[in-house]
């Protein structure tokens, strides 16, 4: 029958896409401030 | 023989990873050690650089095994040194002949990745049992992350970047180094990976990671297709599930246009996970709530568009099928092969392995037979309808606009007098109840969001074998959300519509249990 | 067989979070010994947080944004300073800052009084009159 996938740790009705905050399939991180946030350094940082 | 070398090349990563831990290290500090490897002729010629890279990754490997027990941090330094080794070589490499800087920097990244394949390919096959995927999945996810800190600001390269991982991680997919399996998955599904893969223009990266994603589902068939399940199989599942629930939500497009080359390698009996696949559809969709009471899917207007397919699914037919098909839907002439499938879809039985997903059938081959007749039997009938149209139009003065307002679609009986019903009648009747029943499962796997094969295959019913029909359908409905539209709205209109006088037939109370099913699942529905 | 047995093998080494998280650039080799009372670490994430950023003086700012090159911090001191009207410069590779409102304002520059760090120098902030902020330049 298969699982209730919403015990799987994700935020399905979430309005925003999942994959920013999606640390790895095998263990959840328990706020998305836990998950590194994506950055980029423009490469004339580079000094 | 060449141990005094290695002892040389091992030093001189030593050297470098002293001055990656200096704090007040920057990047003219790091130009400067390339310099100096570069004139001690470490990095010319492909044999002595392809040596110290491997001398490299072995120590980077070694160093996290000695230390992981006691400082997981300190026991990654040489790791975390190496992939800035590699990401600083790469950033300074260019191309010899002054032309194509960013295609050197790539292929140059395609080598390094290539001699680390190597040593986990060595490791994997010497160690066994005690090999390590941690120091690998830490090198690969390293290098992913600082190549996207650098190069995402240049679409081009960081495509082509992303593809030289893509070719790496399908090298080292768990039917071939199952010893890396978890650290795979992780590889695939990171940030720095599979959304970028699949957010490039014009989802030029789509087909790389469907690749990835059915070498992901053909490793774990014999897993599943198995007994009970063990703690590695349940892990590997649910991380699984977790991926795909992380695709369902961000690429839906992705699952519905590459649904057919999933439903080709996942076990008929992981329903969930098929539905899960099933239920995706378009963004820029709304569904109609599948339990509107007089719901008219006829008259929805995505009801008439084709579904996108990029899977190729005629792959599994042979030539010469094909062609009988061809000639078969095109003239209508009896022809051989009708009277036996039995023979031609059936696996030869030395070809059956783990990988068939234990069944004597050849499921591929019966998934593409389905959509391939039902492609044509749809043209067939958009065909037949114009012409119609065409002719109404000069007469629709004397027969009334009955026909000119025909709603476009096509009604179940016009559906059943064409040569695609044909070959599905001959399919019911000339199959045994297992090759019946994943023949029926090829046609639920069409039952998807509003489309038109969702509406064409949703109405190819007949009036035999409706306990098969029914069952393939409640099978699906039974296991836990998500349940496809398509499966959805076919089942109500089975219930509901007096013409099916379905539960006139005996299987509905075939058993107390059975017929509690089938009065929760209608309420349900 | 070999498959399952492999498999268990990956098992055993199930990945956790710290095996993908991006490494601590600093790790203090002989960190000073200070009195055990002080905090010997620095609290987790507290240098990921813009919030803590806005704290920081703009020495620090700049100290941030030239000595941790390609971090994380780097990109969190950039966001600051251009919070606090600084601007990058692509070709002098450092921040401005008008010291009044331009003399003059095009589509593809401005000119007039300006603050600038002086980060190869004498690591101050300097005054420079008179100068054209070319946009092509602009961060």
């Amino acid at each position: 029958l298969g699982r209730d996938l919403t015990t799987l740790g994700l935020s399905l009705n979430s309005a925003e896409p999942l994959y920013g905050t999606f640390a790895s399939p095998w263990f959840e991180v328990p706020t998305s401030a836990d998950v590194e946030a994506e950055f980029h350094v423009p490469a004339c940082y580079n000094v | 023989d060449n141990s005094v070398l290695r002892e040389q090349l091992a030093f001189i990563f030593a050297e470098w990873i002293r001055v990656y831990q200096l704090p007040t290290s920057n990047d003219k500090d790091y130009g400067a050690f390339i310099n100096s490897i570069q004139q001690q002729g470490v990095l010319k010629g492909e044999e002595i650089s392809s040596l110290f890279f491997r001398v490299c990754t072995e120590m980077s490997v070694e160093s996290y095994i000695k230390y992981k027990v006691t400082n997981t941090t300190a026991a990654y330094q040489g790791v975390d040194a190496f992939v800035k080794l590699i990401v600083t070589l790469v950033k300074h490499y260019s191309d010899p002949q002054g032309v194509n800087h960013s295609g050197a920097k790539v292929t140059y990244l395609t080598t390094l990745l290539s001699i680390i394949v190597l040593v986990l390919a060595q490791a994997h096959e010497q160690r066994r049992g005690q090999f390590n995927q941690k120091p690998f999945l830490r090198l690969f996810s390293g290098l992913l992350t600082e190549m996207m800190t650098s190069y995402e600001s240049s679409p081009g390269m960081y495509f082509q970047i992303l593809t030289a991982f893509s070719n790496t991680f399908h090298t080292l997919q768990p039917l071939v180094f199952p010893g890396f399996t978890y650290g795979w998955l992780s590889l695939i599904s990171h940030r720095a990976f599979m959304p970028k893969l699949l957010l490039a223009e014009n989802g030029k990266g789509w087909a790389s990671f469907q690749k990835l994603l059915v070498c992901l589902f053909r490793f774990l068939i014999p897993f599943l297709v198995g007994g009970e399940m063990r703690d590695t199989t349940r892990a590997l599942y649910k991380g699984t599930l977790r991926v795909l629930l992380v695709l369902l939500h961000d690429f839906p497009e992705f699952l519905c246009d590459y649904h057919f080359s999933f439903c080709d390698v996942i076990p008929h009996t992981c329903i969930q996970l098929r539905n899960l696949i099933l239920s995706a559809f378009p963004r820029n969709m709304r569904l109609p709530d599948p339990f509107t009471p007089n719901l008219k899917v006829d008259l929805l207007a995505e009801i008439h568009q084709p579904p996108r397919v990029l899977s190729d699914y005629t792959s599994s037919l042979s030539v010469s099928m094909k062609s009988d098909v061809d000639t078969y839907l095109r003239t209508r002439e009896h022809a051989a092969f009708l009277d036996n499938w039995q023979e031609i879809l059936a696996l030869d039985p030395n070809n059956q392995d783990l990988f068939s997903g234990g069944s004597k059938y050849n499921v591929p081959m019966i998934n593409s037979l389905v959509l391939y007749v039902g492609v044509n039997g749809i043209a067939q009938l958009h065909a037949s309808k114009s012409e119609d149209n065409g002719n109404s139009s000069s007469s629709s003065k004397d027969i009334g606009d009955a026909n000119a307002n025909r709603s476009s679609s096509s009604s179940s009986s016009q559906i059943a007098q064409t040569a695609s019903m044909d070959i599905f009648q001959k399919l019911l009747t000339e199959l045994d109840s297992e090759g019946r029943y994943l023949f029926l499962s090829a046609i639920a796997n069409q039952l998807r969001y509003p489309n038109s094969h969702t509406h064409y295959f949703s109405r190819a019913t007949q009036e035999k074998i409706k306990e098969q029909i029914t069952r393939v359908l409640l099978e699906r409905l039974i296991v836990n959300r998500p349940h496809p539209w398509g499966l959805l709205i076919t089942f109500i209109e089975l219930i509901k519509n007096p013409r099916y006088a379905f539960w006139d037939h005996a299987f509905t109370r075939i058993d107390p249990d059975i017929e509690k099913l089938f009065d929760s699942v209608s309420r349900s529905v | 067989f070999f498959a399952q047995q492999m498999l268990e093998a990956s098992y055993q080494f199930m990945p956790e979070a710290v095996d993908t998280e991006r490494p601590k650039n600093y790790a203090p080799k002989d960190p000073y010994p200070t009195p055990s009372y002080y905090p010997q670490a620095p609290m987790p994430g507290v240098f990921d947080s813009p919030a803590m950023f806005e704290k920081f003086d703009i020495d620090t700012l700049f100290f941030i944004f030239y000595y941790q090159q390609g971090t994380y911090q780097q990109y969190l001191a950039a966001r600051e300073l251009k919070k606090q009207s600084w601007r990058f410069h692509k070709k002098y590779l450092t921040w401005f800052q008008r010291h009044e409102e331009p003399k003059a304002i095009t589509d593809d520059y401005e000119q007039g009084t300006y603050i600038y760090f002086d980060y190869e120098g004498a690591w101050c902030q300097r005054k420079k009159t008179d100068f054209r902020f070319e946009y092509k330049f602009l961060e």
